[in-house]
């Protein structure tokens, strides 16, 4: 199962939920592959794993065609999950595709090339704050999107934008395409703003969002500066307990998984 | 003075800044024009301007060559800010950039028509989180750069990036561009993480960095769900004061505010 984790609304969770939701699925047993399409590279470190390294990354599986078997590394947290790192490159693709030969089927292909050699149970993408393309290589290569929405005002301005790039990605590039989830983060039972948001969100979307929900704890985002998951950095902790009942709840959603 | 108010990651406080800082000057009695370079158009919305609407913005602007002049709008808070409002092309600009002429300086050129017209104290510009063609285009018409930082793990990963584009553009683009200021936001002394972020900026940066620090305040996120600034929102609160000391801080490292 590929899944997407984007949102242009910039700071709403995509990276910890792509690091978090990895952790607790190789705790089910589930073989991850995490793929960082973010040129700063959050979740390579978020995993632990440099970026500021010459090793190849998803930049030359897009733009130099090296296969993506080359550039997948391991993570020092759990061998059940594999990442194709982001590199200091990266920064410079998006401009570079616009000129390519199917430009926005390059990720869809390599991944596909890299799955057969290489089953794994589900695949993560990560993607940078934008509509560009990088995120459509993701949104071309998913089966499914999971939408990080965070429980603020300017978070729900952007759903629209989105709904449509979702929208002719289906119609134009991939098909098969489906919102299969919406994960509201950083919810504070005490502010009436993150209430509010939640209400509307989920009378917006429906049963596309999941009951559980991630609160917003201060755990979750110390994690990162020890290159591990919130899961593993505070096993107890709200938010750990949070990504574990998500990702419980996503495979049972996901058909294969 | 035309200065720029980017960081390419995430929902950091960009927009938020911008948009009390705009309100606050202008208690101060300056003049402010807002410009809204992000698709997302939420410093439109948080200045309480419709971004969805037909009439010319910034896309306008940059593609088509329309003057800024008939592009500028006023906001409903005070008749000392005007603004260039985003619209829903916005999203199509980056690509659509990349092969025309000049590409970088179209801001540059619309912006110092319109101020020879119309002279404005100070112009705050708004950027998407990316690192693309309307950043550029913001960096390149910018006389000072101010760096909102977020008091977290990830958002220090990327500045190295940032800074690498700023001596890009100083290089190649605009010689005089230099970063004016560092503005600490979202601090919360209950945590160490967000004072050990805070001790890094000051090292790293020093002088540059702002002794004001925006705590994090939900009353300043609530403020665009009212179409109004933090700052008028609600006067006496945390983040309001701030916003109106980094404001005076500001005016004061500023040669000719
Ligand atoms: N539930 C949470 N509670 C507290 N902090 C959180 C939570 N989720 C994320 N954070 C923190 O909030 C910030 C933004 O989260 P994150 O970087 O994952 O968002 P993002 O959508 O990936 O951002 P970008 O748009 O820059 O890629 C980070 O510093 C992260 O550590
Ligand atoms: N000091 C603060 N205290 C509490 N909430 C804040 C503060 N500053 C900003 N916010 C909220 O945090 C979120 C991110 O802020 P904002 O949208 O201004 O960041 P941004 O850098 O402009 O994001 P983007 O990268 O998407 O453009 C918003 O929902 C905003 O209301
Ligand atoms: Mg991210
Ligand atoms: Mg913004």
């Amino acid at each position: 199962m590929i899944v997407t984790v984007a949102n242009q609304k910039g700071g709403v969770g995509k990276t910890t939920t792509v690091v978090n939701l990895a952790a607790a699925l190789a705790e089910l047993g589930k073989t991850v592959l995490v793929v960082d399409l973010d040129p700063q590279g959050n979740a390579t470190t978020g995993l632990g794993v440099s970026s500021r390294t010459d090793n190849a990354g998803v930049y030359d599986v897009l733009i130099e065609d090296v296969p993506m078997a080359q550039t997948v590394v391991g993570v020092p947290e759990t061998e059940k999950v594999q990442l194709v790192p982001a590199s200091l490159d990266l920064a410079g693709a998006e401009i570079e595709l616009v000129s390519m030969v199917a430009r926005e089927y390059r990720l869809r292909k390599a991944l596909a090339a890299y799955l057969e050699e290489h089953p794994t149970d589900v695949v993560l993408i990560d993607c940078p704050p934008s509509l560009g393309l990088l995120t459509l290589n993701a949104l071309v290569a998913a089966e499914e999107l999971l939408i990080p929405i965070q429980c603020e005002y300017y978070a729900l301005e952007g759903l629209g934008q989105l709904i449509r790039t979702v929208d002719m990605v289906r119609e134009h590039l991939n098909p098969t395409l489906r919102i299969s989830s919406i994960l509201l983060t950083m919810t504070d039972s005490r502010t009436n703003l993150s209430e509010q948001v939640a209400d509307e969100v989920r009378a917006f979307f429906g049963d596309l969002v999941l009951d559980t929900a991630i609160p917003r704890s201060v755990r979750l985002s110390e994690a990162p500066g020890h290159g591990r998951s919130g899961v593993a950095y505070d096993e107890g902790s709200r938010g750990a307990l949070a990504y574990r009942a998500a990702a419980e709840e996503f495979t049972q959603r996901t058909v294969d998984l």
